[in-house]
This record gives structure tokens, C-alpha cells and sequence, in this order.
């Protein structure tokens, strides 16, 4: 019960707030019960799912204020739940620095809840600091959403270096559940360059799917929903949609 | 002598680094003596540079451990030099914690060597933590490049809190010298939506370039140009000069 998937790529802008959201909106109509955690001080994944207002966030819990279950709230979508974040999320780096054990906060809040769902999301920030390390010492797996384009390789060594860093030092179950391809304009020749080159490298599991840029996913959060909800029909919907059917079909 | 302008927004992926090579190549065309600064882990505004091999970087700067003039490197640019960046930095956050006067570390450095030069620009990155917040104390001012897209508008007055936050506590200098609308793709509904938004808000100083989505744009980095070098003619050159032209009249 209660597989943990942390979304994360130091990379600024390559999906992954998008990813989050719109994978855990796919489960959740795939019937599983899905709890969404932003780990974002930027609360993009709140945002873009149309929870503003709450009294308590993520940062309350990894600085020992609150449980997890009392800040987790339902969102417009059945199945899926959101644990919301804060902008004093970036305070708790350096709060965090003098606590007992500070990599493993959100393991163990994590903890307390894991069997009331199948999936958990986590959306991490674009950075590989204290509050990322707590994300990938609480999950299962990670996924990499990686832009087609050219900074997009550059960092990729450096995280899954630091994948394998906190695999040997914190976490030993931790594996890569594959690299997305995403934001893929098919009429860029670098972007097909970049494809090829992950494919072919071999080095890196990647996920069949591949999402394209598509202006309905970049719209759907400004409403407050999924891409899938906001226009099902729409390729990002039919992309995020098999992306979850082949990540679920991956698992067993 | 010497004009300190740092580039930054907590979002991630909204061009920044592609405004700092692009904005520096402009001005050095324009015959201004300029130094890039990459104060991003993830070492972009060097890759994308072309440089790649270095001894020393901004981390061993920030640690203490050399001077500023000692890690400079010409750029395949005249007019343009380079204090390069590595993942080292990711470290320094936890490593000035106990530093005296901790956010004024950058400003000490770069006094070092202001005079010699016209302007000074410092790519800065996705997160608003220690290193960042030594750019906002060491800068005269900043260029907040945003994507014209629903969650540009989410992070902006948090930016602008804690730009308003070091002003009155670092760095009283501090101003914005304007919001850059980047990536910009007219055939999108939201892009002109956004534009309309934050021009007619009156909150913000837009300035008046913008920064058009443009292949050739994302292509440079790959050879280790600016867009200005690898294609004169492309839109993508033609707006950031111009964006170069209106920032050094604005500083009259
Ligand atoms: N498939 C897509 N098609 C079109 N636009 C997209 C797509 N995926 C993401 N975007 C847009 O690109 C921008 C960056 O995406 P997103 O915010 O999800 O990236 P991120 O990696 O979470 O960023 P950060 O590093 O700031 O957390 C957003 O404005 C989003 O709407
Ligand atoms: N005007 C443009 N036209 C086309 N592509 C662009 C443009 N500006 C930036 N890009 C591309 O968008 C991606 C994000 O840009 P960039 O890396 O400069 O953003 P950033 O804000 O520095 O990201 P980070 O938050 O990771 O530091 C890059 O792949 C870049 O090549
Ligand atoms: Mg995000
Ligand atoms: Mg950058």
C-alpha cells in the first residue's frame, strides 16, 4: 500500500509541477486513492489544483508543529487528496539544520498515513537542497521530467548522482521509476536530437509516453484543474492519461 | 563603474539564464565591459557559454577560500567575461550558515573588482535561499524575467516582498529595474492574456522589449553561444539587443 513517487529535477521549468498534478489526477480517475504533497515553497501544485486558503501547511509538519493527516484537505477530483504547501517552506531549510535525523522528518510523517492510499505525488522545488533530500529519503521511486531541450542534459548526471548519494546514505529502496520526456514539440529539431540521445545513451529507464507541449495543459491550472478534467479530449490529457496506465502497468 | 544587475525569480525555467548570457553578449557588442557571474549551481550561464573546465568557481569565492579576480575566464566574447559556477555550491547554503555577515559575502567580493567594469550581471537561481539572497544585497538593481504563462503571476509578489525585505535590511540600494516578459508565443491565448495583466496593473515596471519564443534562442547554449553570435538575424538577437538599448538608455 502506499507507493511514495517524489517528481523531482533540479532543473527550473521542466514539468514537474505539471507532471505532479497531472499524474495524480490520472491515478485518482484510474480509481486509486492518491494524496498529492507539494513540496514547493513556490505552492504551485496547490495553485494549480485551486486550494489557496488553508490554516496549516507541509511546512508546520516538517518542523515538527503538526501531523500530517491534519493538514491534508480533498480537492475538486475524487480520489485525490492535497497536502498543501506554504511560502515558509524556504524557512524550513535552515530550521531544519540543528534537528535530530532532519533528512528523515518526511519519512516518518509520511509514515502515519501511507496505507490509507495507493499512490503518494510528491512535487518537489527546483533545487536539490534539505526539503528535496527529505522527499527522496521518503519515496519509493523518483520520476525526472526533463525539458527537450538543451540544459536539460546538463543536470541530469548531478541528480542522479544525488539519487544514488541518498540511495547508499539514507534510503536504500530508492529507484529510478524513469526519465519523462516532456514539453516535446515534434517541429524542433533539438528536441528530437534530445530524444534520441536519452533513448540511445541506454543509461536511463525512460517512459514510453512522452508529453507534448500542448497549450490546454499550460491553460488547465489557471481554472484550477487537471489537464484531464479541464479538457479530456486534449492531447496532454490523452498523454498524462497513458503515462499513468503505463506507470501503473509498470508495477507489477 | 560598474553596475551590478542581478537576474532572478524564484519560478524555474522563466529564461533567466538565457537573459543573463543573452543580455551580457548584447552589452558587449554595444562595446560595454561586462562580467557574467553564475551564481546557479546547476552552471548553465557557464555551459551555456561554452565553458566547461575550470579550476576554481563562485563556490570557492563564497567559501573564503580565493579571490573573485582569480576565478575570472575570458569568453570565446571579447568584452565578456566569466566567473563560472559548480554543483559545489549547493553546499555553500549550509556552509554560510555560520558565517559573519553571511549575505554581505558576494558584495565584499565584487568590490573587489567593480571598476573594472561597465556592468555586471548575476544569473541567479530557481530558490530565494542564502546564495540568492547575496546577489539581491550585492546588486544595484534586478531584472525579473517572467514566462507568459498562468504560474509566472503566482511567485511575483513574493519576489517583489523579498526584494522589498533586502532593501530595507541589506541593502538599501536595491531596486527593480523591471519585469522582462519572456518566451513569449502570440498564437497563445494566456501569453497575451498575462501581458495584459501585468502591464495594466501599474504594480510593475515592464519594460517595453519582449523576448519572443524563438528556436534559435534555445539552440545557441548547444554551441556554446549567445544567441547574438550564433545568429545575428534571428528574432530571438534582434530582441535581446534591443532589450540591451533600452536598459542603457533607461540608464541615463
Ligand atoms: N506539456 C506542456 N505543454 C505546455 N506547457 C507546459 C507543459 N508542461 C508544462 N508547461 C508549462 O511550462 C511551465 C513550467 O512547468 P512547471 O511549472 O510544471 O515546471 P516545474 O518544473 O514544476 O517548475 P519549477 O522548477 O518552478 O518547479 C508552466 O507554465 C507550465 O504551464
Ligand atoms: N525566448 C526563448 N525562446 C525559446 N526557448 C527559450 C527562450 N528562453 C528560454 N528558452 C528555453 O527555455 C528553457 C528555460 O530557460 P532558462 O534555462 O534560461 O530558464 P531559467 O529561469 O534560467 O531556469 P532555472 O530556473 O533552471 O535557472 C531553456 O531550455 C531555454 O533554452
Ligand atoms: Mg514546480
Ligand atoms: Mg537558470
Amino acid at each position: 500500500m502506499g507507493k511514495i513517487i517524489a517528481i523531482a529535477n533540479q532543473k527550473g521549468g521542466v514539468g514537474k509541477t505539471t507532471t505532479a498534478i497531472n499524474l495524480a489526477s490520472s491515478l485518482a480517475i484510474l480509481d486509486k486513492k492518491t494524496l498529492l504533497i507539494d513540496m514547493d515553497p513556490q505552492a504551485n501544485a496547490s495553485g494549480g489544483l485551486g486550494i489557496t486558503e488553508y490554516e496549516e501547511s507541509i511546512y508546520d509538519v516538517m518542523v515538527g508543529e503538526t501531523e500530517l493527516s491534519s493538514i491534508i484537505v480533498p480537492t475538486n477530483e475524487s480520489n485525490l487528496m492535497l497536502a498543501p504547501s506554504t511560502i515558509d517552506l524556504v524557512g524550513a531549510e535552515i530550521e531544519l539544520i540543528d534537528f535530530d535525523e532532519r533528512e528523515f522528518v518526511l519519512s516518518k510523517a509520511v509514515k502515519t498515513i501511507k496505507d490509507d492510499y495507493d499512490y503518494i505525488i510528491l512535487d518537489c522545488q527546483p533545487s536539490l537542497g534539505i526539503i528535496t533530500v527529505n522527499a527522496l529519503a521518503a519515496a519509493d521511486s523518483v520520476i525526472i521530467p526533463i525539458q527537450c531541450e538543451v540544459f536539460a542534459l546538463q543536470g541530469l548526471n548531478k541528480l542522479t548522482e544525488t539519487i544514488e548519494l541518498v540511495k547508499d546514505s539514507l534510503n536504500p529502496k530508492l529507484t529510478i521509476e524513469g526519465i519523462l520526456l516532456s514539453m516535446f514539440d515534434q517541429r524542433l529539431r533539438m528536441a528530437n536530437m534530445v530524444v534520441d540521445e536519452i533513448k540511445n545513451s541506454g543509461n536511463y529507464k525512460v517512459f514510453d509516453t512522452i508529453i507534448h507541449r500542448n497549450t490546454k495543459v499550460a491553460e488547465a491550472p489557471m481554472v484550477g484543474q487537471s489537464v484531464i478534467h479541464y479538457d479530456v479530449k486534449s492531447t496532454g490529457a490523452q498523454n498524462y492519461l497513458s503515462l499513468a496506465s503505463e506507470f501503473i502497468a509498470n508495477q507489477n
